[in-house]
Parts: C-alpha cells; sequence; structure tokens
C-alpha cells in the first residue's frame, strides 16, 4: 500500500517532470528542413544544453536537493545529467509522434557525425527503455532515483543523498507492484537498466573523445 | 574530463537561475 506522503512525495516528482520540458522552439528546430552533418551536430549541441537545463530544474523540484552541500549538488548532477537526458531522451522516442518524426529525429542523430560504434548501444538502450512501458510516475521517479546516486564522483555526504534516494525506491518499488502485478521482476528490470545506462555513459565519453580529437 | 563540454558550467549557472548568461 502506498502511504500518503509517498503519494504526496510521487505527485511532486510528477509534477515537476511534466512541468520541465524543452522549449518549443529549441524542440520544432530538430523537424525543420535539411542539415548538413555540422549543423546537425551544432543542433544536437543545443539539445543537449537544454536537457540538461531542464534536468537541472527538474531536480530543484525534488524534496530536499537544495538543501544538500552545493557542491555536492553540483556533483550529482555532472554525475548523472548525461543518464538522465539519455532516459529522457528514451521517452521521446517511445511517444507515438506525428508524420514520421520520430523517423526524422532518428536520421538526424545518425546524419551528426557521431559513430556507428555509439549510435548502434544508444538505438539499443532506447529500444529496451520503449520496451518497458513504463508509466509516467515510473519514469519521473526513476530519473530522480538516477540523479540521486550517492556513489557519483566528488559526493562528499554519501548518507544525506542515500536518505533522498531511499524513499524514491521504496515508492518506485510500490508503484512497480501495483502498475504491474503480472510481472514480479518490474522494479528488478527497471534497476537494471540504471546499470545499463551507466555503460551506456561510459561510451559517451569515449565518443566525445574522438569527437573533439576529430 | 574531456566528456564534460562544459557540463560543470551549464549546470552552475541553471542551478542560480542564470539561465540567460
Amino acid at each position: 500500500e502506498i502511504t500518503k506522503e509517498q503519494k504526496a512525495l510521487t505527485k511532486v516528482i510528477v509534477e515537476a517532470y511534466n512541468r520541465h520540458q524543452i522549449p518549443q522552439d529549441v524542440a520544432k528546430k530538430l523537424l525543420q528542413d535539411q542539415y548538413s552533418v555540422e549543423e546537425n551536430f551544432l543542433l544536437l549541441t543545443e539539445m543537449a544544453t537544454s536537457q540538461v537545463q531542464v534536468i537541472v530544474e527538474f531536480t530543484k523540484s525534488i524534496p530536499g536537493f537544495l538543501s544538500l552541500d552545493h557542491e555536492d549538488q553540483i556533483a550529482l548532477l555532472k554525475g548523472s545529467a548525461v543518464e538522465a537526458m539519455f532516459l529522457r531522451s528514451a521517452q521521446v522516442f517511445s511517444k507515438k509522434m506525428p508524420n514520421g518524426h520520430n523517423g526524422i529525429l532518428e536520421e538526424r542523430i545518425r546524419k551528426s557525425g557521431i559513430s556507428e560504434e555509439f549510435i548502434t548501444p544508444m538505438f539499443n538502450f532506447y529500444k529496451s527503455i520503449i520496451g518497458l512501458h513504463m508509466s509516467l510516475e515510473e519514469q519521473a521517479l526513476l530519473t530522480a532515483i538516477t540523479i540521486l546516486t550517492p556513489d557519483r564522483p566528488y559526493v562528499k555526504d554519501h548518507q544525506a543523498v542515500e536518505k533522498l534516494q531511499e524513499p524514491m525506491l521504496d515508492v518506485l518499488r510500490k508503484v512497480c507492484v501495483l502498475q504491474h502485478p503480472q510481472e514480479p521482476q518490474y522494479f528488478a528490470r527497471l534497476l537494471g537498466r540504471l546499470t545499463e545506462l551507466r555503460t551506456l555513459t561510459h561510451y559517451h565519453a569515449e565518443m566525445l573523445t574522438s569527437w573533439r580529437m576529430n | 574530463p574531456a566528456s564534460n563540454l562544459g557540463l560543470e558550467d551549464i549546470i552552475r549557472k541553471a542551478l542560480m537561475g542564470n539561465l540567460e548568461e
């Protein structure tokens, strides 16, 4: 059973998740005209910057986050922004968009000069997230849990972060049981995706290094 | 680290609410 406090916590997280979205004008650019490889790259950089800003705004709304040590706040965001971004992007691909917009977006990513070695695991990750058919509550809570991971580099007060993350894990576990009664392993599968995310982020760091060298 | 492409700057500014800077 989900307690009143847990319901309230979920509501705050879901509302924050819904409230903070990429600005329409940035999102629209992705679907306009033809772009060269270089323009695609610049556009994706702009999207990524915008996504990080959205993630920070969402994180500021997580109860207790702003009471953490300021440098720990930065360490958590720095350690998780890329993972949170991949989670959010996967959700974009899981939505049914009009007029084959998903295809246009995929093409744009594929033609941005990013190597195939990275593109394949990225789209595989997106597919594995889409296959989970996560509810909005699950998406929002999983994103918050990713951000509030205590063992990121340079985090000093692990305990304070754990204290914020644990209630989220508890409520997510309950939400999973309620929403997927036929799948007792669902919660474990969601957490498994976080491990997959870490691997993807590792590839991402390598990809950026090779991009810079080019 | 090489992978960060100004990530920390974006985060610091967004945390302070100075997105336009």
